[in-house]
């Protein structure tokens, strides 16, 4: 007699869900086949991390799959990474792999401090392996996305470059040590990441004056 | 028809999120013309439209194959309900009676899906829906909602919030695996989401932590009632496998939220439970540094951090009811007939099944006792920071002669309740653990308790060995009131009759 | 009696230095066995 059941948006599924209320309100002292049946087919379609994933509808031509060789695994990039081998421990302490790296690359990278949720993902240490046109091309080629935030980070926290808001450069400061006698004992040039012409570091002219309100603070 | 039509503009939606961005410009025109047009104009349109979409995606799903896209409609239809949270005028209802009403429609699609006969129920379409609602409202919430450029939507958004998660969590409630078992996995899943949890147990001034505990509390509900004595189903072994899993993440990362919340759980945990309870009472506050609890000569009134007063959440006077005036006349004036009072109200009316480690029923209120044990333990601690220490940490005070006499007169099953409780609240290293700990050694050694001796030694034991007899972790106050009574002058364990009774215990602490 | 949580530890990411990593930003799902991906965890991208 209740109104809600004379609701035709409602009448019909609502007597459905005040049977739910029954068993709260007097659970069954031994599970009812149906239950049991219910409980197993729940454990079956259990949802896995896939399930609880971003979804993402619309997809960037560029993140496109691009068709591989079937011998290549087709599952997401996003795989659980494996223990930590006391090696590859410290190599994550100590910074990325020093061989396969440049001598300007050296300088700029610096023992993986960072605690943060992101620093324990694959992604984010798969990044820390990266060279710096790979960071920038996804920086520039992926926006609004996961992994340019994550590219963002790296450079930011790892490598110390810096992002100007302005003209969405990215920037950073080389300190050199000044030959014996000079004035000052250090000295200070800017490079920046010229992603819209030559795809390449190139220096600041002279005139070129940091303002720290012109940049984003990552 | 009005169905039918309803699912052709679904479905347009659908294969427009699939060709732009979520954020270009032609989806919120589609929303304006969804508004213009009539199609989400008034409630009674929103609740037609929305329960034909719900509909229309789970059966998308159900027809899909299972190894391609499953869930292109349900998707779209949580990017829907999203941005119609934010964009929409809110004329004719507010933006938490919307919420509401998705929800509810939600719920009523869900119900009949799950409780038909013949049911083709899957949990996995609702489960990405409720966490694509989460993955979105994420998104948004960043930085407090910095994204929405209008100010006063902003503002909105923000107060929202909270609001949000709340009745997020008060839906998924409903959807407990008692009334629904076929969401049963599901629900830990959600319950546990990253976008989910860690967000309540965030929210300011803990406005997410009742809620949550009530869902963790269903969860235990569920397992208490389906675990017995006689096997457990595979399916609860799993559940309780994740639930174990999902209290380790919390003790990890918000382990102030089991210190607080304890009182609650214990109520709720199912009794045979042994490790997830030591799991939950072994969560230690962040900056603290544990002694070594094997020490022999670790003297608590050394440690600083044994004067600090734990933080209750949920206050145990609240279950007290009547209860509360004896045993406070009691703690400032003990009276033989306060005290009869108290004794003999805390048995049940009626027994009551309940599947323990040695026993199926019980005749004690256990909410109860646990609420006088845990009150008892508060005041003290609270009479110790505003007098001296002196005034609880002595077997003349009120404090600990109220639960002495309560153990004297008590039944067996009484004694049993109450040392429990207090072995509850041997954790880290604060006043309540100092406290009990005191009152729980001077109970073993008393002279005081006559032929009785022999059952309060042997329960208290009993409740030790249940507690340190699991895999670790162990609660630090467990060990160190062992390892002290490991170590008593006046009374040597080996020789008392309950330890000769069992020789595996012997054995055990012949080695310790 | 319960189990040793050793590997239940391990699996979460739960170390036992005294370096203390939160879990629960990118917990991925209640059973090891439903966790063999990663999941994107919140984040934030200025305009």
């Amino acid at each position: 007699q209740h109104k809600a059941f004379k609701n035709p948006l409602f009448s019909e599924e609502l007597k459905y869900w005040l049977d739910s209320k029954r068993p709260l309100m007097q659970p069954y002292k031994e599970m009812p086949d149906r239950m049991v049946s219910q409980l197993e087919s729940s454990l079956l379609n259990c949802p896995d991390s896939l399930d609880a994933d971003t979804p993402y509808l619309y997809r960037n031509p560029l993140s496109l799959p691009h068709p591989t060789s079937i011998f290549f695994p087709s599952e997401p990039i996003r795989f659980v990474s494996p223990v930590d081998s006391p090696q590859l421990q410290q190599q994550q302490n100590t910074g990325s792999n020093e061989s396969i790296k440049s001598e300007d690359d050296k300088k700029e990278s610096k023992p993986s401090t960072t605690h943060d949720i992101y620093s324990r993902t694959s992604l984010a240490k798969t990044f820390s392996k990266f060279d710096l046109d790979t960071l920038f091309f996804i920086f520039y080629h992926y926006q609004g996305t996961y992994e340019q935030f994550l590219v963002a980070r790296e450079l930011a926290k790892h490598r110390n470059w810096k992002f100007n808001k302005i003209n969405r450069n990215w920037y950073y400061k080389e300190v050199t040590k000044s030959p014996p006698g000079m004035q000052q004992a250090e000295e200070e040039t800017w490079r920046y990441f010229d992603y819209q012409n030559s795809w390449l570091a190139r220096r600041c002219n002279s005139d070129f004056k940091y303002n720290e309100e012109d940049f984003e603070k990552l | 028809s009005e169905t039918e039509k309803y699912y052709l503009i679904f479905t347009e939606w659908v294969k427009l999120l699939q060709k732009v961005e979520h954020d270009d410009e032609l989806v919120t025109v589609f929303l304006r013309q969804m508004v213009d047009r009539g199609v989400l104009s008034d409630t009674d349109s929103l609740i037609n439209f929305c329960k034909a979409s719900f509909e229309l995606s789970i059966l998308a799903f159900k027809a899909s194959d299972p190894t391609g896209e499953v869930f292109v409609s349900i998707d779209a239809l949580a990017m829907l309900v999203t941005k119609l949270l934010v964009v929409q005028e809110f004329e004719d209802y507010s933006r938490n009676e919307y919420l509401d009403i998705i929800f509810c429609i939600l719920t009523m699609v869900f119900s009949k899906d799950h409780e038909q006969d013949n049911s083709t129920f899957n949990e996995r379409p609702y489960f990405r829906f409720f966490s694509n609602i989460l993955s979105e409202w994420s998104s948004l919430r960043g930085h407090d909602f910095i994204k929405i450029t209008d100010q006063q939507i902003r503002k909105e958004l923000i107060e929202f919030d909270n609001y949000f998660y709340n009745t997020f969590a008060s839906y998924l409630h409903l959807i407990q695996p008692v009334a629904f078992p076929g969401f049963s996995f599901a629900f830990i899943t959600l319950l546990s989401h990253r976008m989910f949890l860690p967000n309540m147990l965030r929210l300011e001034n803990k406005s997410g932590w009742k809620n949550l505990t009530i869902l963790i509390i269903d969860l235990f509900r569920f397992l208490d009632q389906y675990t017995g004595k006689v096997g457990i189903s595979n399916a609860i072994s799993v559940v309780y496998k994740g639930a174990l899993r999902v209290i380790i993440g919390i003790s990890n990362d918000f382990p102030e939220y089991l210190i607080e919340n304890h009182y609650e759980f214990m109520n709720a945990l199912p009794s045979s439970y042994a490790q997830l309870k030591n799991v939950m009472l072994a969560a230690i506050p962040k900056k603290i540094m544990l002694p070594n609890p094997y020490d022999n000569g670790l003297d608590m009134d050394k440690i600083d951090s044994c004067k600090m007063q734990p933080t209750v959440f949920y206050d145990p006077v609240v279950d007290l009811h009547s209860f509360k005036k004896p045993v406070d006349n009691y703690l400032r004036i003990p009276s033989n007939s306060l005290m009869r009072t108290i004794i003999n109200g805390v048995y049940r009316d009626e027994y009551s099944f309940k599947s323990g480690i040695g026993y199926d029923y019980v005749s004690v209120d256990q909410k109860l006792v646990r609420a006088v044990v845990l009150h008892v333990g508060v005041e003290a601690g609270l009479e110790s920071e505003k007098t001296s220490s002196g005034a609880i940490f002595n077997a003349k005070s009120s404090y600990y002669t109220l639960l002495f006499n309560l153990l004297n007169e008590g039944s067996s099953e009484v004694r049993f309740k109450v040392i429990e409780a207090m072995m509850e609240q041997l954790r880290y290293p604060n006043i309540h653990t100092h406290w009990f700990t005191f009152v729980l050694k001077n109970m073993f050694t008393s002279e005081e308790w006559g032929e009785q001796k022999s059952e309060i030694q042997e329960i208290i034991l009993r409740n030790i060995f249940e507690r340190i007899i699991v895999n670790k972790p162990h609660p630090w106050g467990v060990t160190v009131l062992f390892t002290q009574l490991l170590n008593l002058n006046n009374v040597k364990l080996l020789s008392l009759p309950c330890v000769k009774k069992v020789p595996e215990i012997e054995n055990i602490l012949k080695i310790l | 009696i319960g189990t040793d949580l050793s590997s239940m530890l391990h699996s979460l990411g739960i170390p036992r230095d005294n370096q203390r990593y939160r879990i629960l930003d990118t917990f991925q799902s209640p059973w090891a066995e439903t966790s063999r991906s990663e999941v994107e965890p919140r984040f934030f991208t200025p305009e």
